[in-house]
This record gives structure tokens, C-alpha cells and sequence, in this order.
């Protein structure tokens, strides 16, 4: 149980490392085991360092900085063992433009890196026009939804002159 | 193993029967709020086996059947399939050869949830080892609710632990 | 203290309703104070029901929906004694067009019932259209904040490109 | 009363001083992710008097000062202003009669937090009472934090209640 932790903990802060300095073009960030001997009652804490700023932990961070640090955590858990299904219900929604855009080259790399399926849920604009496809959830007759495929040419349109 | 197609009847706001092909890369999903994209992923949850209703916005399993609204009445049962494909041997007999699996979950009200493989009757437990097995399931990491990222930030450390035991 | 605390909510629950009817353009809300017979140790529940849908508890709507309907409430305990001034971080980030829209009319409102000064934190576009100037923040030098005046004609040429 | 400007100097990440005159209407303020929006916030909850440290991201007060950045070094001392106009009957005396008000508070390193109206010294009390005389403070409803309605959503309902006793 304590070693196979562990072991998910090297692999997963690896990752995280990684994921952290890529999406932030810079920086440092790590995972710690605080507070405990045993690694099984131990906290999960995160550090992280955007460039040009000191090194705190993830609740100092801002709204959009904690969110990215959060979304390249959740990737590293998922590096370590990819699901055939991904579903990402609107990670992007706290996000400033230039940080949807490092959200979606990071969706294009896991892309790269595994057979996943992803579903990604979302109300932005940039998010829309990165996907493969659109699926467009509508409720023309009020509380009965329906589902629709959506020209993406459209939505790129729109993304472009937004 | 792929998951190929997602079909909804009766389930929340999906009252009509709805088929969803899932394909490889990234789809986005949109809409306007309120209307059935946060369900569509607690539709996949709730086929996978998830126990707890509140985990999907239910105050019982029964809240998932269609309510009802201004001009449809209730429903009294809700069904969602996941179609796998490339799944030979994930499922044991009398599945193990099959290619294919249609996997559903079926709820009627007052009367509980019943799973099937291939139209045939299964237990729960089949089903969500069938997924575990496959690294996924209702509590895969990679099914990351509305909110969730929220939640992880602040979450107490010693909660948060326990993503890493769902890498492990 | 219970006879202040009850009336309280008799106010703020009648600006509620109105403000929910008015944000969602019809259905109905209403904020109940359950579980207790002393309102000091009551729990404040919040029932909503959109057009067309089933009345439920706020926790059973979809994001966008509950903050919504939070902000609503926030209103609501605002009106009933406005303050000099009110900043809003960020309320609007899970709301769609047309809500952000709805929400910005809020504002409008609010404006035209108080003479509170508003300072509206946002990275949506179509709220950076519509308020009457904006503050700009920004790091020239990395971990250094600057604010600047941003001139509105190109916002809301943006927006409208959008 | 109004509050007409808003005034920073070593506030966090506004380790230069800025001035943000606050006019009527609706006042957007934009930025990246980062840049320092919400510290502003938090800035104007500070000088009203909050005593949490917890509830403006901060493990101590001491940590509201410009703790550094890659170019520059930590800072000794924060200060931030409030000026407040039509604020006659405002504040007790002596400044009965002082149609504007700037309100001021300034940490040292280590040493704690000093508070100023129109430069004498006044007692954290005497802000704090001015502020919610005024219908408004470090605690009021009108002032929403990032991530503060999903935490109204999320609370309990014993919690919940709360936001009426800043009504009543
Ligand atoms: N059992 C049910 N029967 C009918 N409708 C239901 C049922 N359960 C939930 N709903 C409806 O489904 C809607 C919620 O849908 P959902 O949460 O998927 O929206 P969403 O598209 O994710 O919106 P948002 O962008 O705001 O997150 C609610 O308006 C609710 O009324
Ligand atoms: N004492 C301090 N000294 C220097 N910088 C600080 C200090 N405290 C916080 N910061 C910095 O301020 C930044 C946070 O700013 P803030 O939360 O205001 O961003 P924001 O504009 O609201 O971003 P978002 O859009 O993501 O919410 C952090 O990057 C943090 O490093
Ligand atoms: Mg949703
Ligand atoms: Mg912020």
C-alpha cells in the first residue's frame, strides 16, 4: 500500500513538474507528502513558482493561476494511467485568453500521447475552435434537451474575429 | 479499449432518446446553461456504476428518471448505454469473446438500477470492474466534474492525497 | 435579535423573487428558513425553478443556473442596504452570453436604484462592453502590477466583433 | 458618502504606488490571469480593517507586503488609502467637520498595523465603526470575492443564513 503510493507520487510529481513548466512557459512547481511518517494519512501539498514569482503554495496563488496549476495535476494523475475517456466539464472557465490557449496546446499534446477520447464542456470561444469536432446541447422545447452536431468551420469563424 | 457511442433515454433532461458517437481526438461540447452538457457526463458516470447519487446533483438514484416539465409529464424509468469497442476480453464470459459491448444501466422508479452486457443481465459489480480494469470507472480522475478543479484547490491536504491513490 | 433577523428576510426575500423573475425572465425562487424552530439557528435554503422546469433546490441546478441565482441573492441582501460600493470578482465566469448579458442588465439597474460606485472584475468581453470604463491591470515588469485607463471604444469594438 | 479613490503603495504585487480614482457607475477592470485584479480587492477589505488574514490569501498580515519579485526585493512596509468624500458626520471628532475623509492603513514588517484618518492616528475600532456605520466594511455583502458565490452555493445552509445578519 505505503510503496505503491509512493511509487504513484514519483511518477505523478514527475509528470506534474513537467505539465507545470510547460503550461506556464516557465516556473517550477513540485508536489509534497507533508505532515505525516505514513505516507498513507499523509497531506497532498502543492508549491508552485509562476515565473518571476516566489515560490508559494497553490491557495496564494491567483483564480486563474491555481486553476492551471490544478489542470496540469490532474494531467500528471492521468499521464500515470490514461483512461480510455476524458470528459472536462468547463477547467476552462476561469482562465485569461492566452492561458485558454496553453490549456488547448496542452489538450493537443495528450492527444499525442494516448488513445484517449476527450470530451471537453465548455462556454469559451478560443476552446471551441481548438477541437476536432462540436457537439451543440440545446433545449428547443424548454427543460428537454437535445443534441446536434455544430460546423466547427463556424465556430472558428467566430473565434477568429472575437 | 475505445468508448465509441453514448445513448441517453429518459435520463435527467435527456428525455428523448439521444445517440452521441464519441470519436477519437477532442469534441467539445456546448450550449447554453441549463441546458443537459453537465448531465451528459453524469449520464457516462451513472452507466459506469457510480453509487452516489450525490454525486450527480440527485437527492436519490431516482432523481436521475425525467422529472417532467411544463409540458411533458415524468418518466418512470431512465436508460444510458456506453458502447465499447476493440473490448475483447475486457468483460468475462460469456463476453470474452466479444468485440463489442453495449453496456447498459436501466433505472425504474422505486424499483432500483439493473445492468446489462450484450442484453444480457449482469451485477453492478460486473460492470464497474469491467471499467476499473479497462482504468477508468465512475471515479476515473480523468472525469473531471463542473467545479472539481475548484474543489481540488481546496481541498485539505490530506484530501487531496487521495488522487495520487487513484493513480496508483 | 430573531424579530431583526426575520425581518431581514422578509425583505431580502421579496427582492429575491422579483430579482430571480427578472434575471431568468419568468419561473419563480423563493428563500425559506428551515430545520429549526429559533431562525437564529436556521439554515437559509434557497428553492428556484427556471421557466419551463421543475421547482428544486439550488444545489440540483447547473452551474450557470446557481450562480445565477446566488447572485440573485447577493442583490437582494444588497438592496436591502446598499453600500457605497460593491466590487464584483469575477461573478460573471460560468454565465453564457445570453446571462452575461441578463447580468450586466442587473447592473444597469442597480446603478439606476443606488448611488453605489461598482467595480466589476471580469475577463468576459461582453461585460467589458458594457460598463462605463475600465481599469486595465497588468505586470510590465513580471511580479510588478501596473493600472492603467483602457479605452472603451476598442472593448466594445471587440465585443461586438464577438 | 462615496469613496472616490483608491490608494496603494508596497500592497502585494503593487509594490509602486497607484492611484485608482473610482468614479460613479460601473467601473470594469480587466487583465490576465495573475496580474493583480484581485488584489485590489483585497487591498480596499484590508484598509476598511479586516483581521483575517486567511480571507485575503495571506498566512499572516505580514504577508500583504511585496514580498519580492525576480527583479526587485522585498519591501519593509505596505500602505493603501481609501478617500472618501461627502463623508461629513463621517468619523467622530475631530474630524467632525472634514467633508473629506483619507482613511489609511500601513503595516511595518514584524510590527503590526497602524491606522490613520487624515493623518492622525486612530484606532483599528474607529475604521472599522466608520465603515459599517456607512453601510459597508471589510465584511460587507456587496463586496464578492473570487470564487465567493460558488461558495454561497456550496455552503451549508446553517452558513447560508448568515448573509441575512449582514442585512439585518
Ligand atoms: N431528473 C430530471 N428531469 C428533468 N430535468 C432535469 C433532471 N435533473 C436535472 N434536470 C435539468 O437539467 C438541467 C441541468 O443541466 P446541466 O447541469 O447539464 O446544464 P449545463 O448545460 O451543464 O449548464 P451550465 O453551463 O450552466 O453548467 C437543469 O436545469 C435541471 O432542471
Ligand atoms: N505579498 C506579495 N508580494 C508580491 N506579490 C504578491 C504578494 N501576494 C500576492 N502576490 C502576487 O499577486 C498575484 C495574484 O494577483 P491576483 O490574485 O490579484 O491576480 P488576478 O488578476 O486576480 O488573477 P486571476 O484573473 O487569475 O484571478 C500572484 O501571482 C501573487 O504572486
Ligand atoms: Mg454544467
Ligand atoms: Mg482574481
Amino acid at each position: 500500500g505505503r510503496r505503491r503510493l509512493l511509487a504513484a507520487y514519483e511518477t505523478v510529481n514527475a509528470n506534474f513538474t513537467k505539465l507545470f513548466t510547460a503550461l506556464f512557459e516557465g516556473g517550477a512547481a513540485e508536489l509534497t507528502l507533508t505532515q505525516s511518517d505514513d505516507p498513507l494519512a499523509a497531506g497532498l501539498e502543492i508549491m508552485a513558482q509562476p515565473p518571476g514569482k516566489k515560490l508559494t503554495t497553490l491557495s496564494l496563488m491567483s483564480g486563474g493561476e491555481q486553476a492551471l496549476t490544478a489542470t496540469a495535476l490532474i494531467f500528471a494523475v492521468f499521464l500515470a494511467n490514461p483512461a480510455p475517456i476524458c470528459v472536462l466539464d468547463e477547467v476552462d472557465a476561469p482562465l485569461d485568453d492566452a492561458n485558454v490557449d496553453r490549456f488547448c496546446r496542452l489538450l493537443d499534446e495528450m492527444k499525442k500521447l494516448t488513445s484517449t477520447r476527450f470530451l471537453v464542456i465548455t462556454h469559451n470561444p478560443v476552446t471551441m475552435s481548438r477541437v476536432d469536432r462540436l457537439y451543440g446541447v440545446t433545449m428547443p422545447e424548454l427543460g428537454v434537451s437535445q443534441l446536434v452536431s455544430v460546423d466547427l468551420t463556424r465556430a472558428r469563424q467566430l473565434a477568429a474575429t472575437a | 479499449m475505445n468508448i465509441a457511442e453514448l445513448r441517453l433515454a429518459g435520463f435527467k433532461s435527456f428525455v428523448d432518446s439521444v445517440r452521441a458517437p464519441i470519436e477519437p481526438g477532442l469534441t467539445g461540447v456546448v450550449g447554453p446553461n441549463g441546458c443537459g452538457k453537465s448531465n451528459l457526463l453524469e449520464a457516462v458516470r451513472w452507466v459506469m456504476g457510480a453509487t452516489s447519487a450525490k454525486s450527480m446533483r440527485a437527492d436519490d438514484m431516482d432523481s436521475v428518471i425525467f422529472a417532467g416539465s411544463a409540458a411533458r409529464p415524468a418518466r418512470e424509468h431512465a436508460e444510458v448505454t456506453l458502447v465499447l469497442k476493440d473490448a475483447r476480453g475486457r468483460a468475462g464470459a460469456p463476453f470474452a469473446d466479444d468485440d463489442v459491448l453495449e453496456v447498459s444501466r436501466r433505472i425504474r422508479r422505486g424499483l432500483g438500477s439493473t445492468y446489462r452486457i450484450n442484453g444480457k443481465d449482469v451485477r453492478a459489480k460486473d460492470v464497474q470492474l469491467l471499467f476499473a480494469d479497462a482504468s477508468t470507472g465512475a471515479n476515473s480522475p480523468a472525469l473531471v466534474r463542473q467545479g472539481q478543479v475548484s474543489e481540488l484547490i481546496a481541498a485539505k491536504p490530506e484530501n487531496r492525497r487521495r488522487i495520487l491513490e487513484e493513480a496508483a
